[in-house]
């Protein structure tokens, strides 16, 4: 299982 | 100018025992609906967003809005300065470049304040889209504390399934395997100690353990939690502070390779 980033799902604004 | 007065300094000095490990410095935005501060810890798998609210102070007044670059490290030095139950003021002026806090003993006896220099911090700031979650737990938060100090003994990453039946908590690694189901608690007297589950539809996640050991640092501030899940999307693990507001930790998924 690899860790994805919690800027993939939460766009910058 | 900013100054903020809360009777009760120990809620400010379990907020930054709740996120001194995750984060090293962030961004108090100051406004006048309250202070907020959103952060992602340093390898951006994590993001926390803390909200005090401006009625939740004794006194509250922000004529302009002010961001405070601060150093966690340095602001829980100054924490451990206030007791538990000394009542503390955050003041600053307008774009300043340092805050202070004073912190004042019940009997007025003692009256000290810190000065901390403020920090430039560019941080940029993450969109939280509003989510319909599939799932939403609430529990103990010492009970989901337990288990996940229990669970990342057994292995790095937790799988949480929601069902109609409950909740289970698994882990496997060397030694072995692990699982803790918890069923919807029928009528419980003391509302603290229920479990509840809304389920819109079964989901079942994988996150880091160590990343939900750093956010039960803020089990302290509320004797209940509340996890949010939808599949392929961020976990929410929220911890209520008193009337005043809330904290938020948001952990994105471990997913197939």
């Amino acid at each position: 299982m690899a860790q994805s980033s919690i800027k993939s799902f939460f766009p910058t604004r | 100018m900013f100054e903020a007065r809360l009777v009760q300094s120990s809620i400010f000095k379990k907020v930054l025992e709740a996120i001194k490990e995750l984060l090293n410095e962030a961004t108090f935005d100051c406004s006048d609906s309250g202070i907020q501060l959103q952060a992602m810890d340093s390898s951006h798998v994590s993001l926390v967003s803390l909200n005090l609210r401006s009625d939740g102070f004794d006194q509250y007044r922000c004529d302009r809005n002010l961001s405070m670059g601060i150093n966690l490290a340095s602001m829980t030095k100054i924490m451990k300065c206030a007791g538990n139950d000394d009542i503390m003021t955050m003041k600053a002026q307008d774009n300043a470049d340092s805050v202070t806090f004073m912190f004042e003993s019940p009997n007025q006896e003692k009256m000290s304040d810190y000065e901390m220099k403020l920090m430039n911090l560019d941080q940029e700031h993450l969109g939280i889209p509003e989510t319909d979650y599939s799932c939403v737990i609430k529990l103990p938060s010492a009970e989901f504390a337990r288990i996940c100090r229990d669970l990342s003994q057994f292995g790095e990453s937790v799988v949480i399934s929601c069902t109609k039946e409950g909740v289970k908590f698994s882990a496997a690694g060397d030694i072995g395997s692990a699982n803790i189901k918890l069923a919807q608690t029928a009528n419980v007297d003391k509302e603290d100690e229920a479990v509840s589950i809304e389920m819109q539809e079964k989901v079942s996640l994988t996150f880091a353990c160590r990343y939900l050991n750093y956010f039960t640092k803020a089990t302290p501030l509320s004797p209940q939690v509340c996890l949010s899940m939808s599949a392929e999307v961020p976990l929410v693990v929220e911890y209520k502070i008193g009337e005043i507001g809330h904290i938020r930790y948001y952990l994105a998924p471990k997913i197939e390779e």
